[in-house]
């Protein structure tokens, strides 16, 4: 469902060109469950945003649901962004001026549900990452590891297809990564797609498949054993 | 050299009241190497904050290299923190309008230094974490990684005799880790203090003792035997 080639993501700084993505190719079926890794800077996050129509790559193509992606107008773009993808930024992304409870409901005003059934559902994807206990505080007045709960279950909410997360346990404990570990494999059982940036090898041991990148490119990529 | 007392942090939300520390005693003596871990929320930034006189304890006492930390006045503890201190923060806290290199430099304004030596300093530390060739960019162009290594870099700047780290390598790759390990390592060894926020066994193994926090209290301390 997802099909990339040949991606390059080009930024021209002064004089100098940077390649953050140098040829990128990667095919991810429905319901795989992907660990992507990697140096830091190697093109992760680039990629993912790529993958998540949050940015558009310099040259190549690339596919989503039998669809090009740069053939799609603004609306259908939003559409499949608030839709299909959930995604949870590397740096959570969460709105300071707003509860935990409201952060979450929000990819659900676009769907056009009704404000008691978005904070239904919100209490329920926050009860499900641990954080019954946290709804009403804003990001400032949370932890560091609170955000990043409050973050994945934005990503949650709205029932997506796929779920591309940057890095989501990197600031939680073993219990709370393991929770959220759970949660990802339920999303990928009931057949959706999981693809999950982590730099720790324990966390990359519950996909599916392995892709390590290095210097913009994609440097090896293997079934996970388990 | 830190010394803190039944110390406790109490944050009041409508009629709740939320015990973030709950009756903390530490002791932390000259060139020891502290992690501290904990579950998500269990006070650990919190107590980091206070630790560094970022923040104020609700009651308790806190006592700095032999001096009462409340008793102090606005300026000498604004010395204490730009010249005894580093700390890397767990959102790294750069500012988004200066580059890298400028970053980096900003403790040294502070400390009187002239422009070009701030300048010289700071490209040495952006060397010593592997960011030579990323000093002109800003934040927002830098990956999540290599914005902790920036402001990893910036709490060395003053070459502090006290380092608190919180999630220092939260977003990195095993060899970025390592060589942010090494520094410590050798900080450590130069006879400064580090305390060091993780979640990561493996990081915690690079210190001489481990402390445990749940709920707001320590809950347990051992000399850490590698
Ligand atoms: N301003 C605030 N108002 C109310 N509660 C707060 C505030 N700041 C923090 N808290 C609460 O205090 C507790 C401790 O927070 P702290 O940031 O110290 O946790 P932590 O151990 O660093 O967690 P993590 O590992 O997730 O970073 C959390 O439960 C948090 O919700
Ligand atoms: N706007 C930009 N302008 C210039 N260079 C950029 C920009 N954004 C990112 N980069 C560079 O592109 C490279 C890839 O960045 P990316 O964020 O994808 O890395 P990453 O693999 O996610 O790293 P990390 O593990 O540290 O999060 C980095 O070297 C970064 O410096
Ligand atoms: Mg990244
Ligand atoms: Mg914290």
């Amino acid at each position: 469902i997802i099909e990339l080639k040949n991606i390059f993501k080009i930024y021209t700084l002064g004089k100098t060109k940077l390649y953050a993505l140098n040829g990128v190719d990667l095919s991810i079926q429905k319901s795989d469950y992907l660990a992507l890794m990697g140096p830091s800077g190697s093109g992760k996050s680039t990629l993912m945003n790529i993958i998540g129509a949050l940015d558009t790559a310099s040259s190549g193509t690339y596919i989503l649901n039998q669809q090009e992606i740069n053939q799609l107008n603004d609306n259908d773009l939003a559409q499949i962004r608030n839709k299909e993808i959930g995604f949870v930024f590397q740096s959570f992304n969460l709105l300071p001026r707003m509860t935990a409870i409201e952060n979450v409901a929000i990819p659900l005003i676009y769907a056009g549900i009704s404000k008691t059934e978005r904070l239904e559902r919100a209490e329920k994807a926050l009860n499900s990452v641990g954080l019954s206990d946290r709804m009403s505080h804003k990001p400032n007045e949370l932890s560091g590891g609170q955000r990043q709960r409050v973050a994945i279950a934005r990503s949650l909410i709205n029932n997506p297809s796929i779920i591309l997360a940057d890095e989501p346990t990197g600031n939680l404990d073993s219990k709370s990564s393991a929770d959220i570990m759970n949660i990802f494999a339920e999303i990928n059982e009931q057949g959706n797609t999981v693809v999950m940036v982590t730099h720790e090898e324990d966390i990359a041991q519950n996909a599916k498949r392995i892709v390590r990148m290095r210097d913009g490119k994609i440097e090896n990529l293997y079934e996970n054993r388990r």
